[in-house]
């Protein structure tokens, strides 16, 4: 089993979310969070001033799957998440050692 | 007899006004109390644990369950000690040490009474418990050394808190039984001659939670004040972690200065069922003593 | 040393934080997440109009310990966190390589 | 590659950042999470009365790297959220299989 966690930018979680759906996978988590990386912030107004706010919003997908999904749902966020421009964000894949359903005490890929 | 048990009594409460003293001040610098508190001198409770007025801690809480496990088992047993330790932890205490919750931790999932040595355990959360041990073990110095060891190791096993855990309970052998300030010098003398590292001279104002630190601390200070409240100040106002050397310094200072020598106004501040307790289990200790039973 | 990660109901916190105490551990870490699973969004009204929310708030609950204490801590948290009912959530266990206390720079299990 | 998690002060978060920069790492998350821990929690005042909230606020930081810049970037957190306070945080290493850059589709360490 791996844990695919994907940061990505806002306006396209439901655009993942739907792709993930179409190649069965339902379960997923999602966080606000703040990137900084190379797409630098922007400026903004307040109150008459510009200042600049050196981290942009974005979202971190995490979604648990058993080994023999995750390429595949690694193309699906890939595809499903790029714009083309600086700051499409990150795939990341983290080794996970077990799972369990709380609601049921299932365990491994069976709580998937 | 008599003056054992109230040097006896003196020594535990110390320990509690010690504690209670210092902690609004755990882990300031000097300078920082200087600058809030001027010269600290009263139980102003808050700091970073948000205290009460005279509120103890962990310090006065893990000796507490030490006398009440050696009380009521009429002696000393080691698994009724980590029981008393394991409910404490449960109970949701205001404060836990980390290499304390470490061991009792171990001992609730493993059972086991002693963790595997462990360089990270060289901190002064076994030595600040003596005193029950040290006043249930009077009249017999290897029983003394070979108790403080057991009890310490349920939570930190290091050659360096094992030493410091034995000085400290001689330390108040010599005191309870009421000798001088000397004697009490050159038996820290001796020591710092096989482990340098506790040597009095030389001290540089570091008061950590580092067992070494925490000793030097708090012999530095006690042997150059001469009374119980003048001692516990310089010692608290050293800040670091202030109420644990304030807890050792006043278990130290409570035994060799007596029970007159306790500030008024700062055990008003205590507790009193806390102090009364503290008082009964004193003497329980006490009376358990193989002085007492004339062993 | 492993990360145990719980999605589980916000109003569960409290419960899983006292149940984790019980059994000497103290230290955690609680993240306010979005959970996209079976249990389907639910309905709100917004404004006079119906909408669906198809994502749920949970909570996601960090806790690093020593490889003794996975199991302890798996089953601690599966009893605190269950209803019985959907969307109770999941635990995921994570290897983690090393574990540093800031303060101290202590380092592996004494860091914990 | 691993991820580094650092939990640290909230007010340190620029600090970091900085710190990170200066050892040519640019790319990293950051996430607002509540902390439970030795440190206890504060007192807030609320329509006028006082009460304890348990948790305090941290920051959890997540920076992926590849292997050879792991101990740098945990030495280089370490000092920079360090106050020697109780509560600085902690610092978990985290293995990690893949990486991949969204906009580019650049995999392992070049998509850091
Ligand atoms: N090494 C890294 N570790 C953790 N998060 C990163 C890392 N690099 C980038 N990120 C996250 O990915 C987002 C996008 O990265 P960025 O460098 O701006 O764009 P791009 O990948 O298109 O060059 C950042 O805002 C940040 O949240
Ligand atoms: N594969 C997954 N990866 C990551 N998070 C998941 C996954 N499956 C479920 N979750 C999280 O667990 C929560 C509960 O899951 P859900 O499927 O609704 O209930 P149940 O586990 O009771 O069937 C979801 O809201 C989501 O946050
Ligand atoms: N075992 C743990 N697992 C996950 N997060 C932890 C753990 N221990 C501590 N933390 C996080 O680190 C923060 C600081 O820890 P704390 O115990 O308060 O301070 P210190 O490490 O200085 O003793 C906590 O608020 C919590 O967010
Ligand atoms: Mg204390
Ligand atoms: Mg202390």
């Amino acid at each position: 089993m791996k844990k695919v966690e994907a940061i990505i930018k806002p306006f396209k979680l439901d655009e993942v979310k739907q792709a993930l759906s179409e190649v069965g996978i339902a379960g997923l988590t999602a966080t606000e969070v703040k990137g900084f990386g190379r797409q630098k912030g922007h400026t903004e107004l307040y109150r008459g001033a510009e200042y600049v706010v050196d981290f942009l919003p974005k979202v971190k997908v995490e979604v648990v799957v058993a080994d023999a999904l995750v390429a595949k749902v690694v193309e699906v966020i890939e595809r499903a998440a790029k714009t083309g421009r600086i700051g499409d964000g990150k795939i990341f894949v983290v080794p996970v050692d077990e799972v369990i359903r709380i609601r049921t005490g299932e365990r491994g890929d069976s709580a998937l | 007899l008599g003056d054992v048990r109230r040097r006896a009594r003196s020594a535990f409460l110390g320990l509690a006004l010690g504690d209670a003293l210092g902690a609004p001040v755990e882990f300031m610098t000097a300078d920082e109390i200087r600058a809030q508190h001027g010269l600290l001198r009263e139980m102003v409770g808050g700091g970073w644990l948000r205290l009460r007025p005279g509120q103890v801690t962990d310090d006065t809480e893990m000796s507490l369950c030490l006398a009440r496990a050696i009380d009521a088992a009429s002696g000393f047993d080691l698994r009724t000690v980590a029981d008393r330790f394991a409910e404490w932890l449960r109970g949701g205490p205001v404060d836990v040490g980390n290499t304390v919750r470490r061991g009792i931790r171990r001992y609730l999932h493993e059972g086991t009474l002693a963790g595997p040595p462990a360089d990270g355990d060289a901190g002064n959360g076994a030595a600040m418990r003596m005193v029950p041990v040290a006043l249930a073990t009077l009249g017999n110095g290897p029983l003394l050394a070979q108790l403080a060891v057991q009890q310490a190791r349920v939570t930190h096993h290091h050659l360096l808190s094992d030493t410091a855990s034995v000085h400290v309970g001689l330390l108040l052998h010599l005191a309870v039984t009421g000798h001088s300030l000397s004697r009490l010098r050159a038996a820290s003398d001796a020591l710092a001659a096989v482990h340098p590292g506790f040597r009095i001279e030389g001290y540089r104002g570091l008061a950590t939670g580092y067992v070494v630190d925490t000793l030097r601390t708090v012999l530095h200070h006690f042997h150059r004040t001469r009374g119980f409240e003048e001692c516990l100040v310089a010692v608290v106002n050293q800040g670091g972690d202030a109420d644990t050397t304030g807890a050792i310094a006043g278990a130290l200072a409570g035994a060799y200065y007596g029970p007159e020598e306790l500030p008024a106004r700062w055990l008003r501040k205590l507790a009193p069922a806390l102090r009364a307790e503290i008082e009964r289990l004193a003497d329980r200790m006490v009376d358990l003593s193989p002085l007492a039973r004339g062993e």
